[in-house]
């Protein structure tokens, strides 16, 4: 039950990922859509056996039309508030741009419950976290990539821009490396302090002018497969009374735009280096008729680990630093996008 | 060795749901305090 419980929450969150590219599976290729998602270790897209209203709107992989599927036998489900995602898993050839992985585990989702996937842009998702969090058994794609030596280098780095409609490319993923033409400065590297997700020891958050959380230190996670930025609700709630948010019906907080200017900065200490983000980047403005809607980029995530608070710190924070995840030293760099 | 991939940004599945004036019976059919469990490995025995 832990299991499922485990994979549950990954699907969940992605309600609020924004960022997808395109891989193939099988021979020959077919194309889906994926979160690269550094909070989970799993691949899966839509099965072509798959019954569902969400299936109807997406890809879907058609095991019987690959030369080179494996039929591995398993099932697999994720448990998803009122259903459960289910499905089977195989092997097949995965090709990531112009790289192939052999023999790639993965699930082939064939129930896919409610609204929410009938809305997703994407198809699936293909996660990048270490092979401790996998649902399915197996190596997660990266793990292959390097135990079949595909890339020279063990990292990969993400881009990802805010400013989606002048932007060229709006993000990027480079696989084996950094590109240096992506960030400015120098890279802050910090160690892995458990390696299940992309976690790290953080020093603290202080809020301008009004005092600091976790002010003893606490862990944060980065993630590419949710939109904001989380935390303990204690420390949250009173960040959100800072920042003059108030909250909706929803469980999220709006902020009125005029007063951006007027709003502190928050600063996230990794590793002794600040990293600092503005009213204009915290918040998330988003159309609403002729109107623009604030949000706080800010949400409650209560988690219970062995390390303590956690936090998360998601496309928000991830925007505004480049990010290389580094798997042959264990360690995440930043530096300013 | 390396591959890029370009990633395309798009509105997250939440902010659809509100523009269509759905998120707020999403949020009463589907627990929302589902939402808070994604990254919590073992919530101890008995916890709500």
């Amino acid at each position: 039950s832990l299991r499922l419980r485990r994979s549950s929450e990954k699907i969940y969150n992605f309600m609020d990922a924004q960022y997808y590219g395109e891989i193939s599976v099988g021979s020959p290729p077919q194309n889906f859509s994926v979160i690269f998602d550094t909070g989970s270790a799993d691949l899966w897209v839509p099965s072509s056996y798959c019954v569902s209203q969400a299936c109807a709107f997406h890809r879907r992989f058609k095991a019987f039309e690959s030369k080179t599927f494996q039929h591995d036998g398993r099932s697999f489900g994720i448990h998803y508030g009122s259903g459960h995602l289910l499905g089977v898993m195989g092997r097949d050839t995965v090709k990531i741009g112009d790289m192939t992985i052999l023999n790639q585990e993965f699930g082939e989702s064939v129930y896919e419950p409610g609204s929410v996937f009938v809305t997703a842009k994407f198809d699936g998702v293909l996660g990048l976290a270490y092979q401790s969090l996998a649902e399915i058994l197996g190596n997660p794609v990266f793990d292959n990539m390097l135990a079949q030596k595909i890339v020279d280098q063990p990292v990969f780095s993400f881009y990802l821009s805010r400013r989606t409609r002048t932007s060229n490319p709006q993000g990027e993923l480079l696989l084996g490396g950094i590109d240096e033409t992506m960030y400015n400065g120098s890279i802050n590297w910090l160690p892995v302090s458990v390696k299940r997700y992309w976690q790290v020891e953080m020093d603290s958050v202080v809020v301008q002018g009004a005092g600091s959380f976790c002010p003893s230190g606490c862990h944060a996670i980065l993630d590419t497969g949710t939109s904001l930025i989380g935390g303990p609700t204690r420390d949250v709630m009173r960040l959100q009374q800072l920042i003059g948010a108030t909250p909706t019906n929803n469980g999220e907080f709006v902020i009125d735009c005029t007063r951006l200017s007027s709003l502190p900065r928050i600063t996230f200490i990794l590793g002794g280096k600040e990293y600092t983000l503005t009213s204009e980047q915290y918040v998330r403005k988003e159309a609403f008729g002729i109107n623009d809607l604030c949000f706080s980029g800010f949400q409650a995530f209560d988690i219970i680990s062995p390390e303590g608070p956690m936090w998360i710190l998601g496309d928000v924070f991830l925007t505004e630093f480049y990010s290389i995840f580094d798997r042959g030293l264990d360690r995440i760099g930043l530096a300013q996008a | 060795a390396m591959v890029r991939v370009a990633l395309r940004r798009v509105p997250s599945i939440r902010a659809q749901l509100r523009t269509q004036g759905l998120l707020e019976d999403f949020l009463k059919e589907h627990r929302p305090d589902m939402f808070n469990r994604r990254y919590a490995q073992c919530f101890p025995p008995g916890t709500p």
